[in-house]
């Protein structure tokens, strides 16, 4: 056991110096961590576990990675290692995008960036790390689907102040406040989603990061079946819920012009999060026309409506106030 | 000198401290007063908490026979009817709390507790007498505090009661009577039991010079949260609840009633005068929701006509 | 500017104008006026 172990780790090495990521976590999975002669020590059967679902990740092999990470999690809550822990929420943040769990890996990018330590360790973690990790927590959020979770998440990381820096900050603001995202954003995010190099992010999480050769969001570029990719579904069922707070009924034809989709498509979005209780609403496929449903009673909605009158109201008196009216 | 009450005095504390007069006289204390950031932080966490009962603690001082509260901060637990002396679970925090103050240059000791009542009055229950008889004991001078928040959103002004034990054993004089409040059918008996064990004291509110500016500022706005705010609305489920306790104790004094008519001419004038008031109290209370609904029902008319009937 | 903001703001009136509002508005006014008449 112990001669095929030294040799599977050196062959493992060679693979992963080789870049053949797959091969070399074959070649580790060989190993058996858990009966054996040997009783292997918790630390080492959890770091081998970490290592084999990174170099899976780094093939974008979210399956076998969430073998080994599903192995780690018994043996995480016991381990003193820092390092390793970090290593194993990072790879089961990643394992979660990967398969388009977007909400609960955005909690735990949000969750990573919010490390307090700069050194762990004999490693070294720096704010630019972070706020990649911010960064992708917020992608992650703004792409998973629309409703009152994905709005709890988006408040959070609205409200903190790190997120005014990011690049992503305007389409964050849009997004939280039920906004319509009109083209040029849309693309402009689709960039900001270019698949950038996890690596120029190697001199922070060395352990971490720094063999993650695909890019944090690859997977968010890919085409779903309807032929859109996870962006584009975002994007148009968020435009859709923020149409939805404005419009009390619109027109399939403008909702299509609107979202710059087909008006079929358009009404397909729309019955699909309306039935998965996602929007309040009723179609009338004979006009084509979506009637939106507000949830807030009638006298709440005209209190709020009271409220912005004496707003303009003050506004108003105020300005005569300035001019000496 | 607005602000001069802001100023704390340490010798003069550790003065009264030494001099202990509440230990004389079981009604030393007569007033309290409470200052706007204490009364707001406390209403806010009361609020807060919803239909949970919420707790926390004051700091202050002592002026003669008044209570001074300065400040006040939440406790990381949740007081319950149910739960004994619930604060228990806070002792490493309060001392960990007013270490820290001190540090920070506040040197006001905690001078009581607070907890809130949601949508039955401001009384001490059965728990709430041993716990501040305790606080009596050992932490004097210690006040107890009770804020209804529900009643304080129906009302439209702050339902709050400031309250100290009598020691053990002792026979207070007669009482004057206080404000008549409606005490829910569930809570009588906890209400009956205790309520001799302990005297309200006077409460006032005092504000700091910047308190003014700011809440006249707030002030400004305060008509457009007059004008968009519909009693009837926020407060629906408490009157559900209390008409639903008034139905409870008009069943309560009808069956009591219908028993007494078996033998109307053997029940004693005293019995007779007994039900009446129990009926009073109810019609009372009836007449309590009625009126608050109404107001409610003018203020909504008021709005309708006032943005509602113009038209283009 | 200041005309077109009283302008927006007489445009604004009336501040809700719906068969729902309508019906919730006259049921709460009939919900209390029944409180009322049961408390007579």
């Amino acid at each position: 056991e112990e001669q095929v172990l030294v040799i599977r780790e050196k062959l493992a090495e060679l693979y992963e110096s080789e870049q053949q990521w797959s091969k070399a976590a074959q070649m580790l999975s060989g190993i058996d961590l858990d009966a054996g002669i040997r009783m292997l020590d918790e630390t080492y059967k959890l770091s081998k576990c970490v290592q084999i679902a990174r170099l899976y990740l780094e093939d974008d092999d979210a399956v076998n990675a969430e073998v080994f990470i599903n192995k780690a999690s018994f043996l995480v809550s016991n381990s003193p290692h820092e390092v390793l822990s970090l290593q194993y929420k990072v790879c089961y943040a990643r394992i979660l995008d990967l398969k388009r769990k977007f909400l609960e890996a955005a909690l735990r990018y949000y969750d990573i960036s919010q490390i307090e330590k700069r050194q762990i360790e004999d490693e070294l973690i720096d704010e630019e790390a972070l706020e990649q990790a911010l960064s992708a927590a917020v992608t992650c959020t703004i792409l998973a689907a629309a409703g009152p979770q994905r709005s709890r998440v988006l408040a959070t990381l609205y409200k903190d102040e790190r997120c005014s820096k990011l690049k992503i900050y305007p389409i964050l603001q849009k997004v939280y406040l039920e906004r319509i995202l009109r083209k040029p954003e849309i693309d402009a995010f689709s960039e900001e989603l270019k698949p950038h190099q996890v690596t120029n992010i190697v001199l922070t999480f060395q352990i971490l990061f720094s063999r993650m050769k695909s890019n944090f969001i690859l997977q968010q570029k890919a085409l779903l079946p309807d032929n859109f990719t996870v962006l584009d579904r975002a994007m148009i069922e968020h435009n859709l819920l923020s149409a939805s707070k404005l419009y009390t009924n619109i027109s399939f034809e403008e909702l299509g012009t609107l979202l710059g989709i087909a008006p079929q498509k358009a009404e397909k979005i729309a019955s699909r999060m309306i039935c998965e209780d996602r929007m309040r609403g009723s179609i009338d496929q004979v006009e084509a026309v979506i009637h939106f449903e507000d949830v807030t009673e009638e006298l709440q909605q005209w209190d709020h409506q009271i409220v912005s009158l004496c707003q303009a109201l003050n506004d108003v008196l105020d300005g005569m106030a300035k001019k000496g009216l | 000198d607005l602000d001069s009450i802001y100023v704390y005095d340490e010798a003069a504390q550790s003065q009264v401290q030494q001099d202990r007069p509440w230990s004389q006289d079981p009604n030393y204390f007569k007033r309290v007063k409470v200052s706007a950031l204490a009364l707001l932080k406390m209403v806010v966490h009361a609020r807060s908490g919803g239909t949970i009962e919420v707790m926390g603690l004051m700091q202050g001082k002592i002026d003669g026979d008044a209570f001074i509260v300065m400040d006040a901060f939440a406790l990381p637990v949740e007081g319950t009817e149910t739960r004994v002396n619930a604060q228990a679970d806070a002792y490493e925090y309060m001392v960990e709390y007013s270490q820290t103050n001190k540090q920070a240059g506040r040197l006001e000791n905690v001078v009581g507790w607070y907890h809130s009542h949601p949508g039955y009055g401001c009384w001490l229950s059965g728990i709430d007498v041993s716990t501040q008889m305790l606080n009596q004991q050992y932490q004097e001078p210690f006040l107890a505090i009770v804020i209804d928040p529900t009643r304080t959103v129906s009302a439209g002004k702050v339902e709050i009661g400031a309250f100290r034990t009598y020691p053990e054993g002792h026979i207070p004089p007669d009482e004057p009577v206080s404000e008549y409040q409606t005490i829910p059918l569930n809570k009588i008996e906890d209400f009956g039991v205790h309520c001799k064990q302990y005297y309200a004291l006077d409460v006032t509110y005092f504000k700091s010079s910047l308190d003014c500016h700011l809440l006249d500022l707030l002030w400004n706005k305060y008509w457009v949260n007059t004008l968009s705010s519909s009693p009837l609305l926020a407060n629906r489920d408490y009157v559900a609840g209390q008409i639903s306790d008034l139905a409870e104790k008009l069943e309560q004094a009808e069956n009591q009633l219908s028993h007494s008519r078996m033998g109307s001419f053997l029940v004693a004038p005293q019995r007779k005068k007994e039900e009446e008031s129990q009926v009073a109290k109810i019609t009372r209370d009836s007449l309590k929701i009625t009126i608050e609904q109404v107001h409610g029902l003018m203020s909504q008319v008021i709005k309708d006509i006032l943005f509602n009937s113009v038209h283009q | 500017s200041l005309l077109r903001q009283v302008s927006s703001l007489l445009r604004r009136l009336p501040a809700i104008e719906s068969v729902k509002f309508q019906d919730d508005f006259l049921m709460e006014y009939n919900d209390t006026l029944l409180i009322t008449y049961l408390a007579m």
